[in-house]
């Protein structure tokens, strides 16, 4: 909530907050996953999979609402706004900028809250199936996310038959920063 | 002298998963 507080932190002190900052966020995902019609009717192994693969892209999700593409800002969880240029000095700048660079595709589509919640949700259940037992039953949930999806999207833009597909397009753009940035480095102390 | 515990976000995210699932066995 509050990566940097002062010029008295040391580095390293910013970054131990900064990785903590990960910790409440991943377990709003998995209460989240657990409020998906249907998600808890998959095996309890498919369901510790779809998360460990997809937790990352549904923060990216997330997350994409406190950048700020036009100033270059970050809003954090304690309310305060970051420049790009500060949080640079914790050595995420590469995840940061893929970051603006996604928020402003996603954020130029405009979804509504509820539309917002029901694409996290097909993100999560879209993620990688490595190790999934039950392929049927994951395939059948995202089909019915998807739908659902389309659905609200088209109901309320009837006008708009590029948006569905536009917001589809940005899960391969998911896919990719899980790939590139979900092997950065946190720094947790031990007392 | 502080001792630190450095870890990938993704094991992070796995290790708060598997918590989470144990505790509510």
């Amino acid at each position: 909530a509050c990566p940097v507080s002062g010029a008295d932190r040391s580095s390293q002190e910013i970054w131990e907050s900064f990785s903590q900052c990960f910790t409440p966020a991943v377990k709003e995902v998995v209460e989240f996953a657990k409020g998906i019609p249907g998600f808890q009717e998959l095996s309890q192994q498919d369901q510790v999979m779809l998360l460990k693969s997809g937790t990352f892209q549904v923060l990216m999700v997330r997350f994409c609402t406190l950048f700020n593409a036009e100033d270059r800002t970050v809003t954090f969880l304690n309310g305060k706004t970051y420049p790009l240029s500060t949080l640079r000095a914790l050595g995420m700048g590469s995840l940061l900028d893929a970051m603006f660079e996604f928020s402003e595709k996603l954020g130029s589509l405009g979804l509504e809250p509820d539309e917002m919640a029901l694409f996290m949700a097909v993100v999560l259940v879209s993620a990688d199936r490595s190790g999934i037992l039950d392929m049927w039953a994951v395939e059948q949930l995202q089909e019915g996310l998807i739908r659902a999806l389309r659905s609200l999207i088209n109901r309320r833009r009837p006008d708009d038959t590029t948006l569905f597909p536009k917001l589809l397009l940005r899960l391969p753009d998911l896919r990719t920063l899980n790939n590139f940035h979900s092997e950065k480095l946190l720094a947790f102390r031990i007392d | 002298h502080k001792t630190h515990r450095v870890m990938t976000l993704a094991d992070h995210i796995s290790h708060i998963i598997t918590q989470d699932f144990a505790r509510n066995q």
